[in-house]
């Protein structure tokens, strides 16, 4: 099974179009570094994309370089991935 | 000891597998109303299997109801299997329920992408495609949701086989699709289709794939907002509503545009509920309170279905 250990899903709300294009340019540069879990749609909806571990210093330092704020929707993937697997688990048993 | 539907854990997901063999149990146990229809075969050859809710009679006007579709979305799966328990549970009890069920029958397609679906219980929980491979590319998967023929193509799909939002060579390549389309083409009589999908609180309808408004676009804009008002009544989640193309984002090749331009003018897509802090990840103590506040929105669908022939 994938490990997602320290991915994270950050929450960006984008305040206009332009910013909104950063965030399709971010689906176009980088499509196998970040996974839209909530893709760039309008201004007054919230974006999610689940970051790996390992690239999250370099989306996180482009969000900001485009002013975009973020906020961390899911601080450990795995940690909730754990967790449903132990539920279901104790639901099996 | 052999589990029976009635023991099987409704509070809690479950392999494809257990899903498969509550399938049977269920079946089994509500023989008099309840059956199932193998439609097809997936790309990894698993059965495509669906469930007819049916008092008799043929070629009844119907409605159809799909879950899983993009196979992360686990809530999706969970509320159609509650979703069908409360189907044998309300008939002769919910009277509008009962109406809906003695004049159309009921499909329920509970999960579309099987072998997606598998894939996030073997490899990675945050599969969201089918699992068809093609000679020239390493990338696998297409996005069953926009590989249907309805705008195929379009914005708000993609070419390279590695996007997630892959429509895939042609239309309806994708057995999973394919199946569906023949069942429901030589059907020929569905009134009504509800696809599922989680997690952003909308309840759209048709188009997707174009900013035009559909004809019917004045009656499925008020059926929305009474469907979204029945389910904010269970417990108070607030669902935003609209076509696709204007709710969300343009999109082609989508189930319901697919549906609507086949002549089945109550096609509606749903993204279920989302408390803003699990995404696909939903715990699954939410799975119950969803279906719950989701089944009154299907069932005000139905029941305007079943009341406006046409």
């Amino acid at each position: 099974q994938m490990n997602f250990t320290g991915d994270q899903v950050l929450r960006i709300l984008a305040k206009d179009e332009k910013q909104l294009s950063f965030l399709r340019d971010l689906e176009i540069l980088k499509p196998q570094k970040v996974d839209f879990w909530r893709g760039p749609a309008r201004p007054s909806l919230p974006v999610d994309m689940r970051i790996p571990f390992a690239e999250l210093d370099d989306i996180k330092g482009y969000l900001e370089s485009h002013g975009l704020a973020y906020t961390v929707m899911i601080k450990n993937v795995q940690v909730l991935l754990d967790a449903e697997r132990e539920a279901m688990a104790k639901a099996r048993r | 000891l052999e589990r029976s539907a009635s023991s099987f854990s409704y509070s809690s997901y479950h392999t494809l597998e257990e899903i498969y063999s509550w399938i049977d149990n269920f079946v089994t146990e509500h023989s008099d109303i309840v059956s199932k229809i193998h439609i097809g075969n997936s790309f990894e050859n698993r059965s495509i299997l669906i469930l007819k809710f049916s008092t008799g009679g043929s070629n009844r006007p119907a409605i159809w109801i799909d879950t899983g579709i993009h196979s992360r979305e686990w809530i999706t799966h969970a509320t159609g299997i509650w979703t069908a328990r409360k189907i044998v549970s309300a008939y002769g009890k919910d009277s509008i329920l009962t109406d809906i069920l003695n004049t159309m029958d009921i499909f329920i397609d509970l999960v579309t992408n099987p072998d997606g679906f598998a894939f996030t219980h073997s490899m990675n929980r945050l599969w969201r495609k089918n699992k068809s491979s093609r000679p020239g590319t390493s990338c696998t998967g297409v996005d069953l949701n926009r590989n249907w023929k309805s705008g195929f193509g379009g914005n708000g799909s993609n070419s390279n086989p590695c996007s997630e939002t892959y429509h895939g060579p042609s239309p309806q390549s994708e057995p999973e699709v394919a199946a569906i389309v023949d069942f429901i083409t030589g059907h020929g009589n569905f009134k009504a289709l509800i696809s599922i999908h989680s997690y952003s609180q909308m309840l759209m309808y048709p188009y997707g794939h174009s900013m035009e408004p559909v004809s019917s676009q004045k009656e499925l804009y008020r059926l929305a907002k009474k469907a979204v008002k029945a389910l904010y009544k269970v417990h108070g989640i607030n669902y935003i509503f609209g076509s696709i193309s204007n709710t969300l984002y343009v999109a082609s090749g989508v189930t319901v545009d697919w549906a609507y331009d086949s002549g089945i003018k109550y096609a509606f897509t749903f993204e279920l509920r989302d408390t803003g802090r699990y995404g696909f990840l939903l715990p699954a103590t939410q799975i119950i309170p969803t279906a719950q506040e989701t089944w009154m929105a299907i069932r005000t669908i139905m029941q305007h279905t079943l009341n406006h022939p046409y």
